[in-house]
């Protein structure tokens, strides 16, 4: 499970947050434009979402806080997940696995998995061991759960693939 | 558990067949096994109580949105993955139908993670966790959490009245 | 009533800033003209309070909804068609956004026909006429029509639950 | 105002039904497939939408009445509509407009303004007149009201330049 969530200046969450995720279901409320969205493509994000289009931006240094009324931009946005086992794993792996993402106003990009600096590709495979992918089936953004309806048979049955 | 393809498929599809029993009564879904060696798939069929088989683009969005969602759930079944993010996937859900969802929801949430984001009150009213998010005039978010059994009194601020 | 687009546009801009001004309280909006005489255009551009200037893009859906509105109820405000036909347009608002919206249509129905399908229950409060639309067992649809003066009982049956 | 949509075999409308609309908010409620969003269709169909995808469809003739659990399919489908001017118009046309169109399951189509066959280019035009054409602004689908949003600029002044 996803036991917290930590972010500072990305998009509108200016200053440092963390959540506390529980077990079961969490339930995000809010009015619109308060940073729901904000929040679950921090998510994405950190876990190495690359596309820009589907952060809602045309650059990936557009999701560093950039300003609102009386406060001045962020230099950098920095998003870690802490994802723990809920039951230990028989596979060969930790059964906690921590991952920083990091971009400054310039573009300058880092990650870290377990405190160590590493590459996008190590975030990846770290998360593909969990299902945890890119384009995982877990994560359903606004706007496009009706996807899979109008998804080709070779992409459903590649969902398939990639969930076992 | 089995490797490969065949494996998940046998696994999904009967839990994709339960999936659509309990969100759409009395109707029927399967998924298919399509195309030959070059291009093999699957497709998604779902025939709600009542009605003939026909494409899925010719359901309406209500329906659309249960079916994905019932693929989804059914993978979630089968091969759950460490949690699953799910951002206003209900709006196109009449009352009746989201009461559907959320009782599946409900029950797999006792041995998976989810996190909803959400405007209705039926899906705050399950929430065994809630936040808040909420942004001053000064253009930044900040988080309000409240741990809860099951209780939805604290939303009421935050969220939509429907019917 | 000026032909071409430079009357259309002078009337429509104007409306287009009340309308930001109503479903954004302290908000700013404006329809910009950019581009060259090759390639004239009009950029919609919208700040909400206590926000810096964005791309659209980075809105949230209820934003980007409310500003999608704006603009089409800016044009119907200046230079009306026989009706609107919306589809569950307002499935993203929340209650507050909801609200605002429904007075200005509500003002707008005054001297223009609206008809909008809906799950909201603060929609089927401000109806003037109500349709009700249900299938049998047959997958055969059928009305049932109830003539209001801005009543919402009947449509209990029908309509979703929200916070 | 549109006074009157009459429908038989139009999806899912097996039978004829007619609504007598309203001048002011007409509210169209309903479960999930009922058919409320096929009733939305006749109307742009009636108006002349020729692009079957818009109407959720791979060819024309789906939009017939294919049947049910214990109801055959239909012979053919037809959407009639009547504009009426709510104020006497100073343009020289008629205060009122009824549009026929029909199309039966071998996709044999046919169209009538005010009672005389006529041409899909002939509903286009007295439609366009009263603000109504294809494409018109006045009608926003199901999942497409953020479409104004993701328009380029051309594309906007173009809508600008149609409501003139
Ligand atoms: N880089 C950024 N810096 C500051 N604010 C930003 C940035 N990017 C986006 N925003 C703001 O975030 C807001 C959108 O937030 P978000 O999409 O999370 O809202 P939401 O809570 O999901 O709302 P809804 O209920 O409408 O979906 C926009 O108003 C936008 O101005
Ligand atoms: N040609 C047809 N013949 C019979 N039924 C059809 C035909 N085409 C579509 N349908 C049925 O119409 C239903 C969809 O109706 P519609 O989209 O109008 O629902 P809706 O009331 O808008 O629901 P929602 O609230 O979910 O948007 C589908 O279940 C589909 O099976
Ligand atoms: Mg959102
Ligand atoms: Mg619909």
């Amino acid at each position: 499970m996803l036991r917290q969530i930590a972010l500072r200046g990305f998009k509108s969450f200016a200053q440092a947050t963390s959540l506390e995720l529980g077990p079961g279901l969490n339930v995000i409320v809010g009015p619109n434009g308060s940073g729901k969205s904000n929040l679950a493509e921090a998510i994405v994000w950190a876990m190495g979402e690359q596309r820009a289009a589907k952060l809602r931006a045309s650059g990936m240094s557009e999701v560093v806080f950039s300003g609102g009324a009386h406060r001045p931009p962020a230099g950098l946005a920095e998003v870690r997940l802490t994802l723990v086992d809920e039951e230990p794993a028989d596979i060969g792996r930790p059964s906690e696995v921590e991952v920083v993402r990091r971009i400054t106003r310039t573009g300058d990009a880092g990650y870290r998995l377990n405190g160590a600096n590493c590459r996008l590709l190590d975030v990846h495979e770290a998360l593909a061991l969990r299902g945890l992918g890119p384009d995982a089936l877990a994560v359903i953004r606004q706007g496009q759960v009706e996807a899979v309806c109008t998804s080709r048979p070779s992409d459903i049955r590649a969902m398939l693939e990639e969930a076992a | 558990v089995s490797a490969g393809f065949d494996g998940v498929f046998t696994a999904v599809r009967a839990r994709f067949e339960e999936m659509i029993a309990a969100l759409f009564p009395g109707g029927q879904g399967r998924l298919a096994v399509i195309g030959d060696d070059d291009d093999p798939g699957v497709e998604i069929q779902v025939v709600p109580q009542g009605k003939r088989p026909r494409p899925l683009a010719l359901l309406s969005g209500g329906e659309r949105t249960l079916v994905a969602l019932a693929f989804c759930l059914a993978i979630a079944t089968a091969r759950p993955a460490p949690f699953y993010l799910l951002d206003e996937v209900e709006a196109a859900l009449d009352d009746t139908n989201l009461r559907r969802l959320l009782a599946v929801v409900r029950r797999l949430s006792e041995h998976t993670q989810f996190v909803m984001i959400t405007h209705q009150q039926p899906t705050v009213e399950i929430a065994d966790t809630l936040f808040g998010v909420t942004m001053a005039a000064d253009g930044v978010s900040e988080i309000v959490a409240r741990r809860l059994d099951r209780g939805a009194e604290s939303a009421r601020p935050f969220v939509r009245r429907q019917l």
